[in-house]
């Protein structure tokens, strides 16, 4: 899927962790993913 | 925990410039995470984007750029586009809106001032 990149978020004290590609392949469940 | 979702993420249609943040975003976040989570990630990405294109990506200048706002849509019957309630938690749109097992199709655009 290329490169991956990580972000956290916290709104109200609630964190949450994003991971973006920029293709879905290799990345997404079903979608060549290991 | 709540399981992790996978979203299929687009600038809207209509609402944005063809060549406004035009690329197709592949994101994978937990079911927990709320629309406005969603929200302000894309506020802070795009800003990155366009700040190391200008080469002024420092933490000030990225927050600062990131206080823009976006709506987020989800598509519904009939070719419509639904406003999302930023308080939502992705799991719960995706069992309210979406109820298919695949990636969430979800649209932004810049909100619009009151």
């Amino acid at each position: 899927p290329g490169e991956v990149t990580v972000t956290d978020v916290t709104i109200n004290s609630l964190t949450v962790t994003f991971r973006e590609a920029l293709a879905a392949k290799g990345f997404f469940r079903g979608w060549g993913l290991e | 925990g709540a399981s992790e979702i996978e979203l299929v993420f687009r600038p809207h249609p209509t609402l944005m410039e063809k060549d406004e943040a035009a690329q197709t975003r592949y994101i994978k976040t937990s079911g927990k995470a709320t629309v406005d989570h969603l929200s302000k990630y894309l506020a802070v990405r795009l800003a990155l984007e366009e700040l190391r294109k200008s080469g002024e990506a420092s933490p000030v200048t990225v927050e600062a750029a990131s206080e823009k706002q976006y709506t987020i849509y989800i598509p519904t019957a009939g070719s419509q586009f639904t406003v999302l309630n930023g308080s939502f938690s992705l799991e719960l749109v995706s069992e309210k809106y979406w109820k298919v097992n695949k990636p969430m199709e979800l649209y932004f655009a810049p909100t619009k001032e009151h």
